[in-house]
């Protein structure tokens, strides 16, 4: 994350390759399940073998005996419809919830999150020298709607995107951030509203972040929770 | 510190049968470690291979190979099949003393003469236990330079060498040797290599289960970190690891198994040659040919099948998309996703209209191009959703339908093993948009979305 501060985001899980660094984020939404995007991987029926997801640290580099850090290796991916750049993963065992490890909410099925509500991405990613770059960053943005967004995008963003408030400095979502969640509250719960996709330039100032929005799919989310 | 299991070829969860006869050479026992089955199977002369059940802990030492008459191999999860390399390698290693391989042909196709026979070439070479000569099988008793040979069964040709090659030729390396799968097992140096799946004398990450497309096999050195050659760690406590001599194909200047494309990428984009030369955040990249700001071993004259010219992004390490090294000092690494990926789905040929429940077409094709299974089967996967639970959603044979108002329209489950069910290749027909919800819906969340938000007090 550029700009942004170390912050706590028990949902907010790192996806580590088989040497073992940290590639992409994703979010818990089940014990056993993990939201991310397609970019991260390599194909819809990538072996996934030695693939591992962390949960539980607030450390991109955790030494080995850190005592909340959780390794579970992914035992699944399935994609997402045409156009959601979504990929469920699914966790060889289910995760053990604690303070540091937690499930966020999915929102209603095509749910429009209101203008104006507050959201955070976060995520073990580039910071771009702003510092904090070995811990759990997040950064808080204010949503808008697509019409405003489509303003600056030039007609671009889709009612399968979500678009955050253009900030005055630079701050936003980098490399090793994407698949990771954009959190809104509602009510005291945090729910899944976007997850990170690559974009043009980290946390450019003056430009609307683009996010999938996860309400349009959340009946696909809970289809393959439930097969 | 070499293992005794050096000496052995493992072939994961299968076991040798005789469908002569079922004696071994001495009793099973239980609860010994493969490594000390290694060594008892190397002290006898007659033992040539051995299934290790891994869960007895026990082993069946063997007289014999998959070679040998009346053999077969049998799937069985159970076991694991070791088998002496000498008895199945089809190359020589050194000058092929040790070769005990099938092969009783010369390199003229003449006919070896049987080793216990003394016509129609009369010979010093007497068999007994040790030597192995055996039936009219190629080999080297005189330790000759060319490797394994016989007496021919042609009067006018006394002997001949067989053509057999060394281990080191026999499979020639193209590239950088990523997909090398010959069976040198020593280093340049002629150190033995360690076997990838022990972590003496050295400790590493490639453990063979961790990479299954890398054939990380016994100790057959290999390349599955985008080195510049196969190499292997080795059996020397004081030599982590080193580089293996392999002969280089002459004619072979890129990888057989990547596609090439340009304006977009399929698989990890090994093959990608397009001129995308920015990260995805925006950030130019540093010139293959370059040391600043980072240094790194990817130059383009040591890996000339990975197209590393000019900036452009690229993968040439197996990473999961195509990246460069960036020109910030500060930022090594960083992927190029902006590049977009093939599109691998197949052509449409029909449309839907709203979520599509009442589509009624022939498509029986995902979208990824895979058959669907029919409705009414149990195989390959046990469907939710039948013609017995929903007998008014048309669910006929294996045509594509939306039964559950899938908001993404018509699907069916999959006949490929892996993908339990997929989306149809059918699009929306045109003007079709579904309404969102607005605002509050009255939606309560429940064990989710909840955080331990510790205030920390600013109070001196």
């Amino acid at each position: 994350i550029v700009g942004g501060h170390p912050g706590n985001s028990p949902w907010t899980v790192s996806l580590r390759n088989r040497e073992g660094v940290h590639f992409c984020g994703g979010s818990l939404v089940n014990e056993q399940w993990v939201i991310s995007t397609r970019q991260c991987f390599s194909s819809c029926d990538a072996d996934l073998s030695g693939y591992e997801v962390w949960l539980g640290t607030l450390f991109k580099n955790p030494t080995s005996s850190d005592p909340e850090k959780q390794v579970i290796s992914i035992s699944k991916i399935v994609c997402g419809p045409s156009e959601s750049h979504l990929v469920m993963l699914k966790l060889e065992r289910p995760a053990l919830l604690n303070s540091r490890v937690a499930i966020i909410c999915l929102p209603p099925e095509r749910y429009i999150v209101p203008e104006d509500t507050e959201c955070e991405i976060a995520g073990w990613g580039e910071t771009r020298g702003t510092g904090n770059e070995n811990v759990l960053k997040v950064a808080m943005f204010s949503i808008i709607s697509n019409d405003e967004c489509n303003i600056v995008h030039k007609g671009r963003v889709k009612e399968n995107e979500i678009c955050t408030k253009a900030m005055a400095v630079e701050v936003g979502a980098c490399e090793g951030d994407y698949g990771g969640p954009l959190a809104c509250l509602t009510l005291d719960c945090w729910v899944l509203e976007g997850v990170i996709i690559p974009g043009r330039g980290c946390g450019r100032k003056g430009q609307p972040a683009i996010f999938i929005r996860v309400s349009v799919y959340v009946d696909w989310i809970n289809k393959v929770m439930k097969m | 510190q070499r293992s005794p299991l050096n000496d052995y070829q493992r072939s994961k969860g299968v076991e040798l049968v005789n469908s002569a006869h079922s004696t071994f050479l001495a009793n099973e026992e239980f609860n010994i470690h493969v490594e000390e089955c290694a060594k008892r199977c190397s002290e006898l002369l007659d033992c040539r291979a051995f299934d290790y059940n891994w869960k007895t802990q026990g082993c069946q030492l063997l007289p014999w190979t998959q070679h040998s008459a009346h053999i077969h191999i049998q799937r069985n999860v159970l076991f694991d099949l070791y088998q002496k390399k000498d008895y199945v390698r089809d190359c020589f290693m050194g000058n092929g003393v040790s070769y005990r391989g099938t092969i009783s042909k010369t390199e003229k196709g003449k006919t070896c003469q049987q080793w216990r026979l003394k016509s129609p070439h009369d010979h010093r070479h007497t068999p007994n236990p040790r030597n192995g000569l055996e039936e009219n099988f190629c080999r080297n008793p005189d330790s000759d330079q060319q490797g394994p040979w016989c007496y021919t069964t042609d009067p006018a040709k006394r002997y001949e060498v067989c053509g057999i090659k060394r281990c080191e030729a026999a499979v020639c390396l193209s590239c950088n040797g990523e997909d090398y799968r010959g069976l040198v097992d020593h280093t340049e140096s002629g150190r033995e290599c360690q076997r990838w799946d022990l972590q003496t004398p050295h400790k590493h990450l490639f453990r063979p289960e961790k990479y299954p497309d890398k054939s990380l096999d016994d100790n057959y050195c290999r390349n599955p970190d985008s080195s510049e050659r196969p190499w292997c760690y080795t059996t020397d406590p004081n030599i982590n690891r080193e580089y293996c001599h392999i002969h280089k194909c002459t004619d072979k200047k890129r990888l057989h198994h990547v596609e090439i494309t340009h304006g977009c990428f399929k698989r990890k984009g090994e093959g990608y040659r397009g001129k995308v030369n920015v990260t995805t955040s925006g950030i130019p990249c540093q010139h293959w040919g370059a040391q600043t700001p980072h240094r790194h071993h990817f130059l383009p004259q040591k890996y000339q099948c990975k197209g590393l010219e000019e900036n452009y992004c690229r993968n040439p390490d197996g990473s999961e998309a195509p990246w460069c090294f960036t020109t910030l000092p500060g930022m090594r690494v960083a992927f190029c996703f902006q590049i977009k990926r093939c599109t691998d789905d197949v052509e449409v040929e029909d449309c839907y209209n709203g979520y599509g429940e009442l589509y009624n077409g022939y498509i029986s094709k995902t979208r990824k191009g895979i058959t669907c299974q029919k409705w009414s089967e149990q195989l390959p996967h046990k469907p939710h959703i039948s013609p017995v639970t929903h007998p008014s959603a048309g669910l006929e044979e294996n045509y594509c339908r939306n039964p559950d108002r899938d908001s993404h329209g018509p699907w069916c489950y999959t006949m490929d093993p892996k993908t339990q069910f997929d989306y149809c290749a059918i699009k929306p027909c045109a003007g079709d948009s579904k309404p969102f919800a607005i605002g509050d819906t009255g939606v309560i969340f429940d064990e989710c979305g909840k955080r331990d938000n510790r205030v920390i007090s600013k109070a001196r």
